[in-house]
This record gives C-alpha cells, structure tokens and sequence, in this order.
C-alpha cells in the first residue's frame, strides 16, 4: 500500500488498468461469493503449476465457452407486483443488469439467468396441494424483453412448472448482448403466475392464494457473464 | 580469458521463491481469493560459455562473447522470466460484483539468459 501510495495515483491508475479495472475496488456492500464462482476457482487451484494447456487458456472448461472474465451481476430491478394475489399473477418483477461493468474490448460469450429460491416449498407442502397444482398446469413462468414502446414487450421464456426447483436457469447470451448499448438496457419483466388465466379464474380466491403463497420462497436473480478480453489471451495465441 | 571468473551453480540464473500476499500490497479488502501466491522471479548470472541449461538464445551466446571481450561496452544478457503460467484471482469488481478472472502470465515456471 505504501508502495502504491509512493508511486502516485496516476501510476497507480495505470497498475489497474493493465489489470483490468478502472479504479481499485472498494466493495462497499460485498455480497457473498457465488457457488459456481467458488467452484470454478477451486476446481483451477487443484490444477499443478503450468498444467494450463495454452490452448485452454482462454476457455472456461466448466461452462464450455471461450472466456477468461466471469462475472455474476445482481439484478438491480424493483417488484412491481407481489403479495397479496387478486389475479392469477402472483409475481412480477423487473430485472436489470448493469452491463457497463464490461469493458469495451470485450467480447460476450455467454449469459445465463439464474432465478433462486430459498427452498422447495412444493416438497414441504401438502400432498393435496401438489395434486391441484399438477390439475391447475401448475405455475406459469414468462421472461419478456422490455423496449422503448410500452406494448413491444418481447415474450423470450416462458416455461410451467410441475414443481418449484431451488434454480431456474436461463441461456440469455444473445439478449444480453443487445445490452452492451446502453440506451438498449432496459431489462425484462419476470412474471410467474398461476397456470392459464381461465384456470385460475376457476379457482376458488383462497386456493389462488395459496397457490401463490407457495413461490414466496422467491429469493433473488442474477446473471453469470462470460466474456473474453482479446487482448489477455494475445500471449497464448502467440505460444501456441 | 582474464575476466573469466568462475560462476557457482547457485549463482546462476534461476527462478527463485517470491510469495506476493495481497494483504501485504492492501488489496486484501477487494481480492477474495486467493490471499497471496508463489510469483518467483527471476535471478543469477548468465556466464561465458551459456550452457543449454540457462534456456539461452544464440543471440546471448553471442553477446556472452562478445561481453567477454569488451565487457565495459557490452553487458552480459539478462536473466528473465521465459515460461510463465496464468492464476484465477476472484474479487470484487468497483461495482460490488464477484468476478472471476483469468491472468496470464503471473507465476514464473522457468528463467532463461536472453
């Protein structure tokens, strides 16, 4: 620290730049380190020394994508509808990565949504619960692409579940990467609802409510981003 | 030959043991792991005559000799880094992300006379 600090800010910009960051990170909020980072990054330090073939330098084995930059954005959009349900909508939220992150000489080669929640809660429902989800088609799960124009929304997933899984995750790499232009950034709406509106029409409100009240266990989003840096990966191409 | 002085094998050109601990440059607050690695660096003499085990090029048997006739006028090659591997260092970015990242060319394998 104190030999940075001798060196000047200016160096000390330089230093930083060279390895990637605008500035030195001072986390204000650090948010816990996601499991499939940990994995990624323990699975490398069991790797001896130069067992790096320089051929597999600039790929994430584990995702099978080129890449040497792998960052998980937390999604930074506002609920628009949850709680109490009076439709067969029980939750609609807006998601939206900051994709200012990524540098310009970047190249995206990948971006999966992960939607979590905190538990299965249809395993620890009642077994008649689970027999009226299965009749009712179960929940419903819709991403739609947000644009400029308030009816333009575009439908990109949209998915039923028999059963809630603890992840849901989503291949979004050629959505995102309309959203390296910033203007064209403006998220998506998650909508998970209860089956079809004429199935939930047919069911009685406080079933509507329970049906709902089982994806409270609705934790958070994020994305995994892969993208490659040509010019850090310029030296293997050179070896090879 | 009257400026041939004879070199130990522990003073010729090596990797020798470097750990860099980030907590000992201050980033120890942003880096998440790891906390520190073994860099090594590089260091020795490249003596007259290179052998093959100093990974020299021809340019620096040349220079070895051409040192050794004028050493005032012409140094001895260097002894530098010539094989490196990358390390994955997770951190958090200035947006409070985690990210994992690949660097190249941050731990030194092998040194050589160049």
């Amino acid at each position: 620290g104190a030999a940075l600090g001798a060196a000047g800010s200016g160096q000390e910009a330089s230093l930083f730049q060279a390895l990637g960051l605008s500035a030195k990170p001072a986390p204000t909020a650090p948010a816990p380190v996601p499991s499939v980072l940990w994995r990624i990054f323990q699975r490398r330090q069991l790797q001896p020394p130069g067992a790096s073939a320089p051929d597999r330098a600039c790929r994430v084995e584990e995702l099978n994508v080129p890449g040497n930059i792998i960052r998980v954005l937390a999604d930074q959009g506002h609920f628009i509808h949850s709680g109490e349900p009076k439709t067969f909508l029980c939750l609609e939220k807006r998601l939206y990565f900051n994709f200012s992150v990524l540098e310009e000489g970047e190249q995206l080669t990948m971006a999966q949504l992960e939607i979590n929640f905190s538990h299965n809660s249809y395993h620890t429902s009642s077994g008649r619960q689970v027999f009226e989800l299965r009749l009712y088609q179960a929940l419903q799960m819709s991403l739609r692409g947000m644009s400029s124009h308030m009816y333009n929304h575009k439908l990109l997933v949209a998915q039923s579940f028999a059963q809630l899984h603890k992840s849901l995750l989503f291949n979004l790499t050629e959505v995102a990467k309309g959203w390296r232009t910033p203007s064209k950034n403006l998220g998506l709406i998650l909508e998970i609802s209860v089956g079809s509106r004429d199935s939930a029409m047919a069911l009685p409100p406080r079933r509507l409510q329970n049906l709902c009240a089982s994806i409270d266990s609705f934790l958070d989003t994020s994305l995994l981003v892969v993208s490659l840096n040509q010019k850090q990966c310029q030296a293997s191409r050179k070896r090879r | 030959s009257s400026y041939y002085t004879p070199v130990t094998p522990s003073n010729l050109c090596k990797p020798r043991r470097l750990y860099i601990s980030f907590s000992d440059v201050g980033w120890e607050n942003w880096i998440i792991a790891p906390q520190g690695y073994m860099a090594n660096y590089c260091l020795g003499e490249c003596p007259f005559p290179l052998t093959a085990e100093l990974n020299s090029t021809n340019h620096a048997i040349l220079q070895t000799m051409v040192h050794s006739l004028d050493p005032e006028g012409t140094p001895q090659p260097c002894c530098v880094p010539v094989r490196l591997s990358p390390i994955s260092i997770l951190y958090y970015d200035n947006h409070d992300n985690v990210v994992l990242r690949h660097y190249e060319d941050m731990v030194v394998d092998e040194c050589g006379c160049r």
